[in-house]
């Protein structure tokens, strides 16, 4: 599973 | 793309490998700090980092305490090399062609009058304004109004600004850096005045020196809602170098 880490340190899903 | 232009991390857990694509140049500490949990939150490993740097390359680590420390290295360098882009000192107003501006500061107070603002924008600081809204859930700063002289932007870059938070420009250092002007404004309470001497990477283009006066500052509030006004004027006399 692919996983987006955003400015704010969140983890987001791809 | 977004990787790219806003400095976002994508990670994944392969059955061959942890893999993490990162831009070292545009990734923020927060960004940083999420990915380093996210490493030590992991089992396995091999980890391989794709860097973006004028495209993609690729280093295969074989441990995530190596991986780890090759990745702060990568932004630590990065960083040493954005050192002084963004140079700011106080203006005095008499000295900053400051007709427009003291007419924006007393256009601004409690009777402020959108039309006579608009005015002073257009007429005074060459339709250079950024308006920008604090949301309260978020507390993120939103642009909502943008004036079209300023130059640098593509049309499409324009419209992706608008409605979106102020950090998010083409050069997400420099957003970032005009954000943390807004918000010392959000926070004192009293208008912003200085000259600017900012190397801007636009996305396909040569850096660029850009020199203006900035003023921002808190726009009469309405129903609860705050605001903020950002307006400058380029100047060739500016030196902060």
């Amino acid at each position: 599973e692919s996983l987006l880490i955003d400015d704010e340190g969140r983890l987001r899903k791809y | 793309p977004i990787l790219e232009t806003r400095g976002w991390i994508l990670v994944e857990n392969s059955a061959i490998a942890l893999k993490i694509d990162i831009n070292p140049a545009l990734v923020s500490e927060k960004a940083l700090c999420g990915l380093i949990y996210w490493l030590a939150d992991q089992e396995g490993e091999r980890v391989i980092i794709g860097v973006c740097d004028d495209g993609w390359s690729h280093e295969v680590l074989p441990s995530r305490r190596l991986a780890q420390r090759r990745i702060v290295e990568l932004v630590s360098a990065c960083r040493r090399n954005r050192d002084g882009r963004f140079l700011a000192s106080s203006a005095e107003l008499a000295a900053a062609r400051a007709a427009p501006f003291r007419a924006l500061i007393a256009e601004c107070g409690p009777t402020a009058d959108r039309g006579r603002i608009a005015d002073i924008l257009r007429n005074g600081l060459a339709d250079r304004y950024t308006a920008v809204r604090l949301d309260p859930g978020s507390g993120e700063l939103i642009v909502e109004g943008m004036g079209e002289g300023y130059r640098g932007y593509a049309a499409g870059q324009r419209a992706s600004i608008l409605n979106g938070r102020v950090e998010d420009q083409p050069d997400y250092d420099y957003g970032r850096w005009v954000g943390d002007g807004f918000r010392q404004v959000l926070k004192q309470g009293t208008p912003l005045l200085e000259d600017v001497d900012a190397i801007i990477n636009w996305p396909g283009a040569e850096p660029r020196r850009h020199l203006y006066t900035r003023l921002v500052l808190p726009i009469a509030r309405k129903k609860g809602e705050t605001w903020l006004l950002s307006a400058s004027l380029e100047r060739s006399d500016i030196d902060l170098r």
